[in-house]
């Protein structure tokens, strides 16, 4: 019998010291401790490494603070589209969704890719039909919506229509 | 983008990620995310990946296989590989960010080149941890 082990993150970029407020940060270490205690409680009961990281990364999606799922960013075209992806360690296997919106929990759906059907990549209607197929939960737009980051959306274009975007890495990191 | 990765008692690993992708990103745009391979990779003999950062680059570096491939090829630690990837493969070719990783003996390994990242970890018996910046 081996002993559990489980990490996660919440993304990385140019988290600026000086624009976290000790407010913020009690905030995200608060949303981080509560995605590793939802994979620990699934370890802690001899559950499996794929429950632990799908129910760590459910909790980061519910979260709006991180960029996925709830609080997910914006496309130029004011739209969301979510990405995600699970593999299990034991036979390679695994299952991915590329821009979908509307399942609560985009990892669930990519979970379904993998147990429910020969692929292990799907885009467009087949995929939400999956996710509908396993019973998934979905959410209005609202839900998905938030403020920052719909506040980052235009404040980027509007850099970009002056020609001022900066090279900031943390504008390409997802 | 958010991401786990674990080990059980079996011994089995896996990883997930999820995200929104980035900001003002164009309409269909993929990152490294959904990839098997690049932004999320599981194989028991080695480790189990969860990347974050500058998508287009870990797709074309492969990140996630990359470490498992310096593991099972070069007998590089879990460490040793994800310090390779992150701090020079991705950081000299522009690709900021990082990764989480556990390896099949359960150590783990959270590198990333950039300024902090979001992260969080516990290894059975032990308290768990979080963190944003270096220390």
């Amino acid at each position: 019998m081996s002993t559990y082990s489980l990490a996660i993150h919440g993304g990385a970029g140019t988290i600026l010291r000086t624009q976290m407020t000790p407010e913020k940060e009690a905030a995200y270490k608060a949303g981080l401790a509560r995605a590793v205690a939802a994979g620990e409680d699934v370890l802690r009961q001899d559950g499996t490494a794929m429950d632990a990281v799908t129910a760590a990364v459910c909790a980061l999606e519910d979260e709006p603070l991180f960029n996925a799922g709830r609080g997910a960013v914006f496309t130029t075209e004011g739209a969301q589209e979510m990405d995600a992806c699970v593999m299990d360690g034991r036979d390679r296997s695994a299952g991915a969704v590329a821009g979908i919106f509307g399942p609560r929990n985009p990892v669930r759906v990519a979970r379904a890719v993998m147990e429910r059907t020969p692929h292990v990549l799907l885009i467009g209607p087949m995929a939400l039909q999956i996710a509908r197929d396993a019973g998934l939960p979905f959410e209005e737009r609202d839900y998905f919506f938030t403020q920052a980051r719909w506040d980052a959306l235009q404040e980027t274009m509007e850099m970009r229509r002056k020609g001022q975007e900066s090279d900031d890495p943390a504008r390409r990191h997802g | 983008t958010v991401g786990a990765v674990a080990r059980d008692r079996a011994g089995n690993l896996a990883a997930a990620t999820s995200t929104g992708g980035m900001t003002a990103k164009l309409p269909g745009r993929v990152g490294d995310t959904p990839l098997p391979g690049a932004g999320t990779f599981a194989e028991n003999a080695t480790c189990a990946v969860s990347g974050t950062g500058h998508g287009e680059v870990f797709i074309r570096y492969t990140a996630g296989s990359e470490i498992a491939a310096r593991m099972r090829f070069l007998g590089q630690s879990l460490d040793e590989a994800a310090q390779h990837v992150v701090m020079k493969d991705l950081h000299d070719h522009d690709g900021s960010g990082g990764v989480i990783a556990i390896a099949h003996d359960g150590s783990i390994s959270m590198p990333f080149n950039c300024e902090g990242m979001y992260r969080g970890s516990v290894r059975e018996g032990e308290a768990p941890q979080v963190a944003i910046y270096r220390d």
